[in-house]
């Protein structure tokens, strides 16, 4: 049996936002360790890795593997009718073929219950844990978000090239082109607004901004978000959960 | 403005 209790719906909420227009269907994968997921969107150009540790629970237990498959657009009706401050249990009997969804109004006396349809869903699993970093910045994830909304008014790619001390976004289109450079900086009082660049090799990728408008619907999980890349091979975006993570794998755009 | 990559280029199969 799995039984899941969040603190608050919000969180469950915003992840699930956060994946549902880049995948309508994937497998939540239960362990006595915590959720995880692996989905590829229909294009395969974006792939979300999903970790939710048992310790982002208020409560937590997974007798047995469990895999749950769930439509992200149903789930999303669903939990949208609890209020963010809720409790939310997601709970699942080990043969289910439904999901039992609790809201516990943590003010009123009221207990709202509902089920949700589980999918077979076939997916193959990428191996994606061994890839290596030539370059990493961490920066505002809201930053980062209106850097990619910017630069997508200009062009449908966004080319991301990064030196020892700078990292430039840009873009060029019919109507113009436009660029936004960030330098490392140290905020003591405001570190969530720091902003650090390493690197080992110069890097020069370009990337979809469609597939960037998807990845920055995570911006409300994390003050932060963390960009590894490596010249030619996918970059990848984490957003941290408070134990656990959400990130992208994109593939890059190449000249022919 | 390029080619978009997939992933299937990048990773194999579990």
């Amino acid at each position: 049996m799995l039984e899941g209790k969040f603190e608050e719906a919000s969180l469950l909420k915003k992840i699930v936002e956060a994946m549902k227009d880049c995948v309508s269907s994937c497998n939540f994968n239960c362990t006595e360790n915590g959720i995880s997921v692996q989905a590829v969107d229909n294009s395969r150009v974006l792939l979300i890795s999903l970790l939710i540790e048992k310790d982002t629970f208020e409560e937590y237990r997974c007798d047995r593997n469990i895999t749950l498959g769930i439509g992200l657009g149903s789930f999303s009706k669903i939990i949208g009718n609890g209020a963010n401050s809720d409790y939310l249990t997601i709970q699942a009997e080990d043969d289910a073929d439904t999901l039992g969804i609790i809201f516990e109004d943590k003010v009123k006396d009221k207990i709202s219950e509902y089920n949700l349809k589980l999918l077979d869903i076939d997916a193959d699993l990428l191996e994606v844990d061994a890839m290596e970093t030539d370059a990493t910045i961490t920066l505002p994830s809201a930053d980062f978000a209106k850097i990619c909304k910017d630069m997508k008014t200009l062009s449908e790619s966004l080319q991301i090239t990064v030196t020892k001390d700078s990292a430039k976004f840009q873009s060029a289109g019919e109507i113009g082109s436009g660029s936004v450079v960030i330098k490392p900086k140290t905020d003591i009082d405001h570190p969530e607004e720091s902003i650090t660049i390493s690197l080992d090799k110069p890097i020069d990728l370009s990337f979809g901004s469609k597939y960037l408008s998807d990845i920055i619907k995570a911006t409300s999980l994390s003050q932060k978000v963390t960009i590894k890349l490596t010249e030619d091979s996918p970059g990848v975006f984490e957003y941290k959960l408070p134990s656990g993570y959400l990130r992208f794998y994109l593939a890059p755009k190449f000249d022919e | 403005t390029g080619t978009q990559g997939r992933l299937d280029k990048f990773f194999v199969v579990k």
